[in-house]
């Protein structure tokens, strides 16, 4: 059978594990497979349970990564290869902010970050929001920038940290990849802490747009095109797999 | 200067068989003592079977090969195969005339990938390099 685990052609003799088999069959692939346990999952609703953006953009890294065997040449950086971990995070909140006439339009995402286990280095790092055609504005070209929210203040506007920019036409469509990775060396100090993007849309004049009214979908979207995002980790030593 | 090793002396005959004719790979062959002839197995358990459907994305199961039986020149029959071969392997590059290279020592090891959800039910992907036996010294 290839590395994907695909069953194998050829006939084995098969036969029906037992209880005793099946514990210890479960304890030896969890530790090859370098897993600390098998999770507690979140009883969610059956519909939230459909496949999401975050799951098939997954599936198809799994299987470039499956095709990827055993390549450790290659160019340094973010060679898919060369990540030990990738892990996406859709646990989210979503905030809109468009009050005052005058003050800036926002979305803010809050992403939960106690999962990233220890000992991980982060090699890259990247929010994936879905842009449709805007139906309000035409033939404009549209600055969109994401910052983090390093530190939310009751009385002022909270300390943002810029992280990445893009320049597109309102009438684009698909996958807008936005670059967080600058953002990785503060969530991993504070783990606990959830990790907030903020999305600002301007145009050339610096007028603001609500990220809705200029394509941006949230939560609200298809379960295809939810917003996501995405780490990609490079082991330092990892405790939790023994060595074989 | 290789010391002379102190080799206990095999339970089968002396004459050691010729490298190249060690048996296929599906060759039902048994040693002359009755003990088989190092053959190659797979193992593929489903995680369908495990009951690991609701968590385990991709794959569908564990899939390897492993070893089992002896190699024609034991050097220490109650070892399993692997450790063996890798012994073998050593004492073959000391004197490669009289023992013969190991046949099951594994030659190739290839990652492992898998596809889960964790407990927030975030999508994590993960990947551990030569954890898998694809393929070894005879098969």
């Amino acid at each position: 059978g290839s590395s994907s685990g695909s069953r194998p052609q050829h006939s084995c003799p098969q036969r029906r594990l037992g209880a005793r088999e099946r514990r210890d069959m479960q304890r030896e692939i969890l530790a090859v497979l370098g897993l600390p346990g098998r999770p507690r999952l979140r009883a969610l609703p059956a519909a939230a349970r459909l496949p999401a953006s975050a799951p098939l953009f997954m599936l198809d890294l799994y299987h470039a990564m499956a095709g990827d065997d055993d390549e450790d040449a290659g160019s340094p950086g973010r060679r898919l290869g060369r990540a030990d971990l990738v892990m996406s995070f859709v646990n989210m909140v979503e905030r809109d902010h468009a009050l005052g006439h005058h003050e800036p339009h926002w979305k803010e995402f809050r992403f939960d970050l106690t999962q990233i286990p220890a000992g991980e280095a982060v090699t890259a790092a990247e929010f994936r929001i879905y842009k449709v055609p805007s139906t309000q504005i035409f033939n404009t070209t549209l600055h969109i920038s994401v910052f983090e929210v390093v530190q939310e203040h009751s009385n002022r506007e909270s300390d943002l940290f810029f992280l990445d920019l893009q320049t597109l036409r309102a009438g684009d469509e698909g996958w807008l990849v936005l670059d967080v990775t600058a953002a990785s060396d503060r969530w991993l100090l504070s783990r606990n802490k959830d990790l907030g993007l903020r999305i600002h849309v301007e145009t050339l004049d610096g007028h603001s747009v609500a990220p809705g009214l200029a394509g941006l979908l949230g939560r609200q979207a298809p379960r295809s095109r939810q917003p996501f995002m995405v780490t990609f980790f490079r082991a330092s030593a990892s405790t939790i797999r023994a060595p074989r | 200067a290789v010391r002379p090793l102190k080799r206990r002396q095999p339970k089968q005959t002396n004459e050691l068989p010729h490298p190249n004719k060690l048996p296929g790979i599906f060759d039902d062959i048994h040693s002359s003592h009755g003990r088989q002839v190092c053959r190659r197995h797979e193992l593929y358990v489903s995680f369908r079977d495990l009951g690991w459907l609701d968590w385990v994305i991709a794959p569908q199961g564990y899939s390897a090969y492993y070893c089992e039986g002896e190699c024609t020149f034991p050097l220490d029959s109650c070892m399993n195969a692997t450790n063996h071969a890798i012994l073998q392997s050593l004492v073959h590059l000391m004197k490669p005339d009289a023992v013969p290279k190991a046949c099951c020592a594994p030659t190739k090891l290839s990652a492992t990938s898998v596809l889960y959800y964790d407990s927030s039910n975030n999508v994590i992907l993960r990947k551990h390099r030569n954890m898998v036996v694809k393929a070894c010294g005879c098969h």
